[in-house]
């Protein structure tokens, strides 16, 4: 399952993964 | 401090106009007159926020190609780019399920990992090197659009079947250099007279 879903904001979202 | 973004990006999300849906293949399914006049309101609209657009990245769904086609007459000079990653699909298994839209498991996992790949190529926050904020316009579809605000503001987004998306609509997502997201409208077709609203 893709993305947190703790309802904790992650601010390092966009670059934990390669962007494709 | 070289790497870290200076500039905000301003994401506009647009669902495609009306189409004729009695087309088997792509090609076919072309946009109604009615979804024609949509796409003129919806190019009127995002002419006159007064902003300098950067660029269009389109589906390469004929629907899409058609409604680009229409925003772009009012929209002189800003470049456009087609993708494929963008092409409309079954994202993720929605929660709670619906009865009448059941696609083959398989088809998550093909489309599923194809909008995902759309969602961290096209939206993250601005690359260190951009100096200006920056006004983006992706003219896609109802699905793909429901998952990229459920993953940018990171909600479950299994959740996406719950939002409902009228065409030619203006989603409008604002990146801040700091990764913070904001959904400023989601789905506004409050530029459209009422009797041309649509959600086909």
């Amino acid at each position: 399952r893709p993305g947190p879903t703790s309802g904790v904001w992650d601010s390092n979202w966009d670059k934990r993964e390669p962007r494709s | 401090d070289n790497f870290k973004a200076r500039a905000t990006r301003h994401i506009f999300l647009i669902r495609h106009s009306q189409y004729n849906l009695d087309g088997s293949l792509d090609k076919d399914r072309t946009l109604t007159e009615l979804g024609r006049e949509q796409a003129e309101l919806t190019g009127g609209r995002l002419a006159s926020l007064g902003v300098k657009f950067d660029k269009i990245v389109h589906s390469s769904m004929t629907r899409a190609i058609e409604t680009t086609d229409i925003i772009s007459k009012h929209l002189p000079g800003v470049n456009r780019v087609s993708t494929d990653l963008l092409r409309e699909g079954a994202p993720i298994e929605p929660d709670p399920p619906v009865s009448d839209w059941k696609p083959e498991a398989r088809q998550y996992y093909e489309d599923g990992a194809r909008i995902e790949a759309a969602f961290r190529n096209f939206i993250h926050r601005a690359d260190a090197k951009q100096e200006e904020d920056s006004y983006e316009i992706f003219v896609c579809h109802a699905n793909v659009i429901r998952y990229i605000v459920c993953r940018a503001l990171q909600f479950p987004p299994e959740g996406w079947l719950r939002m409902s998306l009228n065409n030619g609509s203006i989603t409008h997502l604002v990146i801040r250099p700091s990764g913070r997201v904001a959904l400023r409208t989601l789905g506004d077709s409050g530029f459209m007279p009422p009797d041309k609203i649509t959600r086909t």
